[in-house]
């Protein structure tokens, strides 16, 4: 997922959005309550 | 990291809930608003029975104020030990005093911190990443970072 906010620099862009994407398809640990 | 910078940070995160435009310290001192973003998160685990134990009305009264804090501290610390498996005994747990009584930005920024990191792993954490993704540069940074420590701690 790209990161949408307007006058990000690449650079950053690219390691923010790979962090954030990364805890995405991280697996949830969560047990049923 | 500079904690004034995480704790205004994360005053930015809460304002992408519902309704928390223009959140502030002073307004978080309670308790009572940390624990509906906490039962919004992880309404399964952080529910409506719990949310009766905050006290609702309690003015300027710190002492009362301080007790709902341990409580949802509690509740956090439960919630990443019970559901998200996850250790956070190495993180230096936020002193609630200081919230409570002087709204120390220090200790709130790891309070909120650890809210965060609820959100970021909870079943919905798809709306929260992706709410933080849209966020300023300099704050996603500074959010980046406070996960990276949380998950630090996890790991380590």
């Amino acid at each position: 997922i790209e990161s949408t906010k307007p006058g990000v620099t690449g650079a950053n862009e690219g390691v923010l959005a790979n962090f954030f994407n990364s805890l995405l398809s991280k697996k949830t640990g969560t047990n049923p309550p | 990291m500079e904690n004034n910078s995480l704790c205004s940070s994360l005053l930015k995160w809460l304002e992408t809930f519902p309704g928390r435009q223009g959140i502030t310290i002073h307004m978080l001192t309670d308790g009572v608003v940390m624990a509906t973003v906490l039962h919004q998160i992880a309404p399964e685990y952080f529910s409506k029975f719990w949310l009766t134990k905050i006290k609702a009305d309690v003015g300027d009264n710190w002492r009362l104020k301080v007790s709902n804090l341990r409580k949802v501290l509690q509740g956090i610390v439960d919630y990443y030990q019970e559901q998200l498996n996850q250790n956070i005994k190495h993180f230096p747990l936020p002193d609630l005093n200081k919230i409570g009584e002087h709204g120390d930005p220090l200790e709130m920024g790891r309070m909120l911190q650890l809210i965060l990191g609820c959100a970021v792993n909870c079943e919905n954490k798809q709306q929260y990443i992706e709410a933080i993704m849209n966020m300023e540069e300099r704050v996603q940074k500074v959010i980046m970072e406070a996960i990276q420590e949380l998950m630090l701690r996890e790991s380590s």
